[in-house]
């Protein structure tokens, strides 16, 4: 990529997650994930796609299409959602110390 | 505008924080993102979209599609709790926040970049953070559309712009479009703008106090302009493509002159028909015009020349281009897919393909993503804003009935530039008229077939 897409790159990936949401206790019942952007580091608030939210909502997709509706609160949720968010490492350490090598990775030659 | 290897640091990988709970503090749509949506793709079109993760000859239940339809406009704003095993540098990371584009500030055209994870949560290792570059190829207020690939699982993900740099400009809202079962190539996005000031008005109307003061710390939009936005500038010759309308049909044009308009056979074919030509930039326009030239059906050149009844006024004339090279960067600006709906949109690619007959350009390709509806449109040299070539069509298997938007074919403006030229000077028809006289190699190439064999001659 060239220089001009650097910054935006940079932030890119730094913002950049994965959201997935499953039913607590229910491995079974599937998970469904989407992207996201990390809008804000501290607090953590992390912006990411509805559509994995729909097998959730206690009043059905037909919510999402109500007249005047423009916003849900979380508890429109059933309780057994449970959201993780997953992000790359930082682009740089800040604190300069060199990072352990992962035990067992290796590239083997096929 | 292609998938990109994602970026990574150099030298060994780093630990990947392992994944962290969050709560979902709310759902949110933005009205005018939803208002555009079933403007541009509601009605009687309706039938002809999808938006599935999926091709539509795929098994996907109807009430699957519904939902996935029914919340294509939503987005959710998640906190995540400090603590877990976050390394303490991630904590410390020097983005607090990314920084947000007003909406109108990017013009159509402007390079921009997708980052997502495609397949989502699936094999993060791989997948995370996947890097895609394109353009912003329209607007609808705060429906935006990007030619940048993006694939299922990167809803949600990322748009970045090169300037304002590393500005967040939108969300996906689907990776994926087809109409009438053909995939458009093109990504639908949110303006990011819009849904943060969507997501502060929705938390201060929540019950929870919380929720309301961490509304206050969603970032800001970046150096937002006082009043009304920025006007959608855009490159400067983008606004050389008008939307031709001839009887029940439709397509693209560019003004060659200030009276004088260029488009396909197929979208003007009867000469002395008349024609209403709309211009959208620098504003919406329409003229009355009558076609004054039509290739022949057995052309391989399908061209036809619009003589307007009054000026374009505003409307540049873009330059011709004298030489063509291939891997070029280039644009293709048409009213494809949307019509008079909304205003031309703009697809980047690269020259791929410049064909010759006896040294001479013949047929150009290229890489950008051309729809029905975007012939007549004009090609433009991304280096020099110079006039390459006019779209004639995409490419269809006909075996199986798929369509490539990717792989599409111009006339080179230099077989129609001195034609031109002489008719604008004198009025005089006679070199348009030899274009209907195109050699056998020519026709040759336009049928895409391979080239006829030396055929010994006769002796006799």
């Amino acid at each position: 990529m060239g220089r001009q897409w650097e910054p935006s790159t940079r932030a890119a990936v730094q913002s950049g997650c994965v959201v997935s949401a499953c039913r607590a206790g229910r491995p079974e019942a599937g998970s469904w994930s989407c992207s996201g952007v990390i809008v804000s580091r501290s607090p953590g608030l992390v912006l990411c796609h509805g559509g994995i939210f729909t097998p959730f909502l206690r009043a059905g997709s037909g919510s999402l299409t109500e007249a005047g509706v423009a916003f849900l609160p979380g508890d429109s949720c059933r309780d057994d959602l449970r959201l993780h968010v997953q992000w790359g490492p930082p682009a740089s350490s800040a604190s300069g110390h060199a990072e352990p090598e992962r035990p067992g990775v290796c590239t083997p030659r096929c | 505008a292609g998938p990109e290897p994602p970026t990574r640091a150099a030298g060994r990988p780093r630990p990947r924080p392992p994944p962290r709970p969050a709560e979902l503090l709310l759902l949110l749509s933005c009205p005018a993102f939803r208002a555009h949506f079933a403007r541009l793709f509601g009605a009687e079109a309706a039938e002809q979209w999808h938006f599935a993760n999926s091709a539509p000859h795929d098994e996907l239940s109807e009430e699957e599609e519904e939902d996935q339809l029914r919340a294509l406009g939503w987005f959710a704003l998640l906190r995540v709790p400090p603590g877990g095993e976050t390394p303490p540098e991630l904590e410390r990371a020097p983005a607090a926040a990314v920084a947000v584009a007003p909406l109108g500030t990017v013009p159509k055209g402007a390079p921009l970049l997708a980052c997502g994870s495609p397949f989502g949560a699936f094999c993060p290792d791989i997948f995370l953070n996947t890097l895609s570059r394109g353009v912003l190829s329209n607007v609808a207020g705060p429906l935006l559309l990007t030619d940048a690939r993006c694939l299922p699982g990167t809803e949600g993900g990322g748009v970045f712009a090169a300037r304002p740099a590393g500005a967040l400009v939108a969300l996906v809202a689907a990776p994926l479009c087809w109409k009438a079962r053909e995939w458009v190539g093109l990504t639908l996005l949110c303006a990011a703008a819009p849904l943060l000031r969507a997501a502060r008005a929705a938390a201060h109307r929540l019950r929870c106090p919380e929720a309301s003061a961490l509304a206050a710390l969603l970032p800001p939009e970046a150096g937002s302009p006082r009043g009304s936005p920025l006007p959608d500038l855009g490159p400067p010759w983008a606004a050389a493509a008008v939307l031709v309308e001839c009887g029940t049909v439709w397509g693209s044009g560019v003004a060659v002159a200030p009276r004088l308009v260029l488009t396909c056979r197929h979208v003007a074919p009867r000469e002395a028909s008349k024609v209403l030509v709309h211009s959208a930039t620098p504003k919406s326009v329409a003229v009355w015009g009558h076609v004054v030239f039509a290739t022949q059906e057995v052309c391989p050149y399908d061209i036809a020349v619009v003589s307007l009844e009054e000026d374009l006024d505003g409307v540049p004339t873009p330059v011709p281009a004298e030489h063509f090279h291939e891997g070029d960067p280039v644009s293709v600006v048409g009213f494809g897919v949307f019509g008079q709906a909304c205003g031309p949109s703009v697809t980047s690619g690269i020259l791929s393909a410049v064909v010759q007959v006896e040294d001479a350009p013949v047929m150009l390709q290229t890489t950008c993503a051309v729809h029905g509806g975007s012939s007549g449109g004009p090609l433009f040299s991304n280096r020099s804003g110079d006039l390459l070539g006019i779209v004639a069509s995409n490419t269809r298997d006909n075996n199986t009935g798929a369509a490539y938007p990717h792989l599409n074919f111009s006339v080179p403006i230099t077989v129609l530039q001195p034609a031109l030229q002489r008719y604008s000077q004198t009025g005089d028809l006679s070199g348009l008229r030899e274009l209907d006289r195109a050699a056998d190699p020519v026709r040759v190439v336009w049928r895409l077939q391979r080239p006829l064999p030396d055929v010994p001659r006769s002796k006799l």
